[in-house]
């Protein structure tokens, strides 16, 4: 099984 | 002063196909050097970015930089009342609480004005690193539009594998599996019509058909799309709008527990 990730744990908020 | 014209009502209109599915609202920043816009899609998990480049347009002036907060779905309403030959010119006020939106039509025998008040959007913006990525495959865009479409009917999940023999495809569901796998053919004369794979080491992502296809929704806007892919971070979708700019669309991977 597998979960959809979120942008904002990739990527830095600004 | 913010005022920009396009020649074709179409191109913007294309624009906002493509990005009404993910974004509701959204602020068009507008500088001097064009116009561009970051969104999320309310569950964080995937965002667009547009640029459109002031070279783009038939004209441009931005005297200081202006973010029009947007809806979305209240342009893509006046956006329509335009015909696809119409020159659209959009018009704002440094200080002002609307955009102005002029229609003109190609006989110049109408022309038609639509004032649409702007929101004040307190959006969380994401600092994206270009970067080198392990694997990207170049196709036209029609294609991924048919695989994401054909795929969905068998899964909710897509995997991507790149190899040296090509790209594959592949949904499984309760009914069973779809595969398509895709050979690189750069020797195809028509760009369009090619499939070109760079490939530093072979990989294998899962993502979202759901997400994919809303960004197959800007399928009007290119001939080409690229797929860019590194383990471990979210894929980036890319169709460029003419030389003049592009849109971006990124997905979190599916991460497996």
């Amino acid at each position: 099984t597998s979960t959809q990730g979120r942008l904002d744990s990739f990527f830095k908020v600004l | 002063m913010f005022e920009a014209r396009m020649a074709q009502a179409a191109l913007l209109k294309k624009v906002l196909e493509a990005v009404k599915d993910l974004v509701t609202d959204a602020n068009w920043d507008c500088t001097s050097a064009g116009i561009s816009l970051q969104a999320m899609d309310s569950s964080h998990v995937s965002l667009v970015s547009l640029l459109m480049r002031k070279d783009g347009f038939d004209m441009y002036r931005c005297d200081r930089p202006i973010s029009l907060g947007i809806n979305i779905a209240s342009m893509t309403k006046i956006m329509k009342c335009a015909n696809n030959n119409d020159a659209v010119t959009l018009r704002a006020e440094d200080e002002g609480d609307t955009v102005v939106f002029t229609f003109e039509s190609a006989d110049q025998e109408k022309v038609s004005e639509f004032e649409m008040k702007l929101m004040d959007i307190d959006s969380e913006h994401l600092g994206i690193p270009e970067r080198e990525h392990t694997a990207t495959v170049k196709m036209p865009a029609s294609e991924f539009h048919g695989i994401c479409r054909d795929l969905s009917t068998i899964g909710e999940t897509v995997q991507v594998s790149v190899t040296k023999e090509g790209v594959q495809f592949t949904a499984s569901g309760d009914t069973g599996k779809g595969t398509i796998t895709l050979r690189n053919n750069s020797s195809v004369d028509e760009e369009s019509q090619q499939v070109v794979i760079t490939m530093q080491e072979e990989l294998s992502l899962s993502f979202a058909l759901r997400y994919l296809n809303f960004f197959t929704k800007a399928t009007a806007l290119a001939d080409s799309v690229t797929l860019s892919m590194t383990a471990d971070l979210p894929l980036v979708v890319e169709y460029r709008i003419e030389d003049t700019g592009y849109i971006r669309y990124f997905l979190a991977p599916k991460i497996d527990d």
